[in-house]
């Protein structure tokens, strides 16, 4: 791990009042390949280390840990920070629905989520319309169908167009009485303008209380052109992080949350409908560090 | 660092950057750089920026330059090629555009519904068999994936189906019951009548470092024979499959570069090379 790493380069630095910046610059060039191989993005890791230098820099040396110990401590404690901070908490409209838009890549598990987070909201004693707003890809629609059957949620669809779904699911919540609606759209590209107006035309349709970009925990230095261009267009409200029950290392979560400035409201954790729960920083930063 | 035999450090720093942002890792992007490095030290490379970054392309062109890049197919029906790797990378649309490509080429192609698992994933691909042509065989939602991939096979050989596609479930390679289930499923398609000559990874050009522990344990359990690197079309480069070809030695196969039938090429590692240091 990163303190057996580190000991050896460290192991030379005698007990001073300080570290001297060469010794703090090769300990921190270790950090800097560690958060780079945990797929943190490049601009991320550079002002990451240049901020963690700065406290380095007038830090006096513990009694307790070794210099190495103490830096990894601060590197924690950084990355907790930023990840953390301002947590979500979800706070109903004063006239319901409550509208929730999911957006983000192919592929990234955004119809799933919409499932999981109809149950999530049920649980809390919600009355959640399912709206699936992804007219493009094969069975989009059937696949929430089933995934809303399978929890007991209703679920929206017309085969018209994304915008006129979205407007219309929310006219059918209103109608009868629904007091959370969650659309599903289309993956896309954030390269693609034409997409990238769509989604935008979708929110402004239906006016969502949370915007929620998807990213899958696999992603690598991509997350920060995903981030930028979703917040950009559809000005985010949070961040969900899917496939954390796989093993990559993780550091999209600190790309995108530093890119965004917006909290992760949630992780998933499996294929199955109860795979969703609150974010904890402090995991998701050992996590990172490896 | 200037002058000769010496490389302006800005410019080895450029290289490294445009490496790093495409996903090549560090081990990788250390090994080109070093190569490079010693090229320049041994005169064989003046420190010309456009000349390193020449080098460079044609040292990332030889890295993928392994295996058989050819899609392989015996003599005869049977044929079987699986599809497998992680959630949502692009498995059952890359099978949509082989079967348009396939059934192009005059080939009588099966798909079968081997992700028994997924929401709607037999619906699905039975749209891509629709739109391309192409026959196909599901089974009952939550049978044993191995079965119906049997059923297939059998049909399409009483057929004399060219190609039978199969798909499979996404699933993370660090699950251990979800990697077993797929080398059973493996077995059986290349149990005879079947001929398995492919074993296709399918890995998302987004993906960061982790494309390359996927590559490890798909390929320990199931001996992949190809790569597919999708999502090509959008901002990611997909560098991992640097990494994944000098290891493991499998050739990425083809790209996919959008939603549609048509989106599906072989590589071509010069420009593939070319895009990867912009
Ligand atoms: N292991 C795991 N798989 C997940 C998770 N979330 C989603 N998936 C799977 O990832 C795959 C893609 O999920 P989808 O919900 O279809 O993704 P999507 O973003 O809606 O895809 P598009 O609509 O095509 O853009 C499916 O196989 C899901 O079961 C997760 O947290 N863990
Ligand atoms: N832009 C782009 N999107 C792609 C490409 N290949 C697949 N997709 C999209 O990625 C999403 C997921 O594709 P699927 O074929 O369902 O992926 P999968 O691996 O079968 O997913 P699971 O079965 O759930 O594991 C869909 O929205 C596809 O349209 C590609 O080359 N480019
Ligand atoms: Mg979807
Ligand atoms: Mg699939």
């Amino acid at each position: 791990n990163l303190t057996d790493r580190f000991e050896g380069i460290v192991k030379k630095i005698k007990s001073k009042g300080r570290l001297s910046e060469e010794d703090i610059d090769s300990i921190l060039r270790d950090i800097r390949i560690a958060l780079l191989e945990a797929d943190v993005a490049l601009s991320v890791v550079q002002d990451f280390i240049t901020n963690v230098k700065q406290r380095c820099l007038s830090m006096e040396l513990s009694k307790s840990l070794t210099p190495a110990q103490q830096i990894i401590k601060y590197v924690n404690e950084e990355l907790t920070a930023i990840l953390g901070g301002e947590q979500l908490r979800i706070s109903y409209a004063p006239k319901p629905p409550t509208v929730i838009l999911l957006a983000g890549l192919q592929g990234s598990g955004k119809t799933t989520t919409v499932a999981k987070l109809g149950r999530w909201f049920k649980q809390q004693g919600r009355h959640p319309l399912l709206v699936g707003a992804d007219l493009a890809r094969p069975a989009a629609v059937e696949q929430l169908r089933i995934l809303g059957s399978e929890a007991g949620l209703a679920v929206f669809s017309e085969p018209t167009d994304p915008v006129s779904v979205a407007r219309r699911g929310l006219e059918e919540a209103l109608r009868v009485g629904r007091d959370v609606v969650i659309v599903d759209t289309a993956g896309r590209l954030s390269i693609d303008q034409v997409l990238m107006e769509e989604v935008r035309r979708v929110s402004v349709a239906v006016q969502p209380h949370y915007t929620f970009l998807v990213i899958d925990a696999m992603t690598g230095q991509d997350a920060v052109n995903t981030a930028k261009a979703f917040h950009e267009t559809l000005e985010l409200d949070g961040i969900i992080l899917t496939k954390v029950d796989g093993d990559a290392r993780g550091g999209a979560a600190l790309s995108v949350k530093q890119v965004a400035g917006k909290p992760i409201a949630f992780v998933t954790t499996g294929e199955k409908i109860n795979e969703i729960e609150t974010f904890y920083p402090e995991r998701m930063a050992s996590r990172i560090l490896g | 660092l200037r002058g000769k035999g010496r490389i302006d450090q800005q410019v080895y720093d450029q290289l490294e950057e445009a490496m790093i942002l495409a996903d090549v890792g560090i081990p990788t992007t250390a090994k080109l750089l070093d190569s490079m490095r010693n090229a320049v030290k041994e005169k064989k490379l003046s420190g010309d920026a456009s000349e390193l970054a020449n080098y460079l392309k044609d040292e990332i062109a030889a890295v993928l330059d392994v295996g058989d890049t050819e899609l392989s197919m015996e003599e005869g029906p049977g044929n079987v090629w699986l599809l497998v790797g992680v959630n949502g990378v692009g498995k059952t649309t890359t099978i949509g555009k082989l079967a348009h490509s396939e059934t192009r080429s005059g080939k009588k192609v099966v798909l079968a519904a081997g992700d028994t698992f997924r929401a709607a994933a037999a619906d699905q691909l039975e749209l891509w068999a629709k739109k391309t042509g192409a026959d196909f065989i599901k089974g009952a939602s939550g049978a044993d994936p191995s079965s119906v991939i049997f059923d297939a096979v059998r049909h399409g050989v009483a057929q004399e189906a060219d190609l039978i596609i199969a798909d499979s479930a996404g699933r993370l390679h660090n699950k251990a019951n979800l990697m077993e289930e797929l080398k059973k499923v493996r077995r059986v398609a290349a149990r005879p009548p079947g001929k398995l000559t492919e074993v296709l990874l399918v890995i998302d050009a987004t993906t960061g470092q982790n494309g390359l522990i996927q590559a490890r344990l798909f390929t320990e359990a199931v001996q992949v024979t190809g790569i597919v690197l999708t999502k090509l079309d959008g901002t990611a480069k997909g560098g991992i499959v640097l990494a994944i070809a000098s290891e493991l030695n499998i050739p990425i196969k083809l790209v996919g570069v959008g939603e549609g039938v048509e989106d599906l090429f072989p590589l071509d590692r010069e420009e593939f090379a070319e895009t990867l240091i912009g």
